[in-house]
């Protein structure tokens, strides 16, 4: 399983701060990382320090350009690579449906990618929209994060009905900002563990260290290596690789 | 202006809780409102404990049943209706660029609501896709939801675009989530208020109560009428009003 999802039906959980330090700690432990950005945010890009994406992700999909010929190194990690994406993304969203075989572009684009890359990484747009689908697609399997949040909670048993019918094997559900300050915090994380007990993965706690790396463009494990954070974030990347080699 | 849609670019900055406890606020003022759910997350009828939902927004944006048709009253809160949605909403995203000028179907639907209700709240989902489009151009007037979160002021730009290419005037930015706790906040609330200093619109604090009170199913104004927060929402909900009059 090298290709892998980070999703989420709900807005604004982490996903792509997940995906970025995930990446990042993958390519900590020697894994040739590609990350993708599959949301019209270009929220990667910025956190990992880089302004400058072109080709974007809409170009690459709609000129059906290989991922190996458009990715960009990332300064200061090696073993990552980057397939940033820009604000024109948006017009696939709208663009997409009316074109054949729309829902395997983003799969096309990054076919020969497995065999370059160990790990791939696609970091998502929040909804179940058009950009959601393709990136659930292309993937083997699919990371699932949810803060300690009654909505969120309420919203992955959306996501499990969407991954079915795009049949993306489900890795495992990342608690993430965890935090038992509030007791609205512990009774969503309760609801969470009771609910889908045999998929929960390591977690991350909620930091601001995690806020600071992203307007500093570093990953965690660049930003702050010693932080009980970055410590999370690499023992939740363990616990993925090994699962990602027994599929 | 009596149409409003609440949007922001960014995923969980509190659309939801600011277009539900704004509603109840007009409600709460003797405005007759219409709250509308144009996300496939069906939150809104969460927040009012609705668990039925018949017939949803997808129904009657396939069918053209007209929303006076369609709306449900919310229990113990007079002048207060609801038009919910499901998670086949979430279809719409990529059936819709195929119809005919799908961009005006939920306007169709609203047609004849501005002259039953004084105000209509449209919630939506997080990102630029077909539904938020279609809220878009049902909408007379945006407001824009943002916490003090550097992604989230770093996404205003992208949906400032969307509202052009839309024509949908701006109302204003409301911060939300505001706390001054970390340094990450006050950064970006400052970048807010420099960047945005004519828009900025009274704010909404960081308050577990707002959570507490979306897991009882019941508006602040109704689940803690004398917390700062509830009032938050009064002075919001005056300030729009009067700049609801004056287009
Ligand atoms: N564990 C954490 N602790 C503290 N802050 C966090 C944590 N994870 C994410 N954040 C912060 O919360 C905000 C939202 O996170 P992020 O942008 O990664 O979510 P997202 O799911 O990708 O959002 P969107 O739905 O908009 O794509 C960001 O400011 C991020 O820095
Ligand atoms: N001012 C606030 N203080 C504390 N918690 C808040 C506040 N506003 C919203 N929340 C909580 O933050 C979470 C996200 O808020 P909400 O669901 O309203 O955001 P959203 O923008 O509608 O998300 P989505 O992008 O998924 O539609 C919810 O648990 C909500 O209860
Ligand atoms: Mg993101
Ligand atoms: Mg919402």
């Amino acid at each position: 399983m090298s290709t892998i999802v980070v999703a989420a039906h709900k807005g604004g959980v982490g996903k792509t701060t997940v995906a970025v330090n995930l990446a990042a700690s993958f390519a900590h432990y020697g894994k040739r990382t590609l990350l993708v950005d599959a949301d019209p945010q270009g929220a990667v890009a910025t956190a990992l320090g880089i302004t400058v994406v072109k080709p974007s992700l809409y170009e690459l999909i709609n000129k059906q350009i290989k991922a190996n010929d458009a990715v960009v190194p990332v300064d200061n990690i090696s073993e990552l690579w980057l397939l940033g994406s820009e604000l024109d993304l948006a017009g696939l969203e709208i663009e997409a449906p009316r074109m054949t075989l729309w829902q395997t572009k983003l799969a096309d684009v990054l076919h020969d990618a497995e065999t370059t890359w160990d790990m791939i990484i696609i970091d998502t747009p929040p909804g179940l929209g058009v950009l959601s689908t393709m990136a659930l697609n292309a993937a083997d399997g699919a990371l699932v994060v949810c803060p300690p949040d009654y909505l969120a909670y309420r919203s992955l048993a959306h996501l499990q009905e969407a991954l079915v019918l795009s049949k993306t094997p489900i890795m495992g559900i990342i608690p993430t900002m965890v935090s038992t300050q509030s007791r609205h915090a512990r009774e969503a994380l309760e609801l969470i563990e009771d609910n889908y007990r045999d998929l929960i993965l390591p977690s991350i706690p909620k930091r601001v260290a995690l806020q600071d790396a992203m307007v500093a463009g570093m990953p965690i494990v660049n930003y702050q290596p010693n932080s009980d954070c970055a410590k999370a974030f690499l023992s939740l990347a363990k616990e993925v690789l090994s699962r990602a080699k027994t599929v």
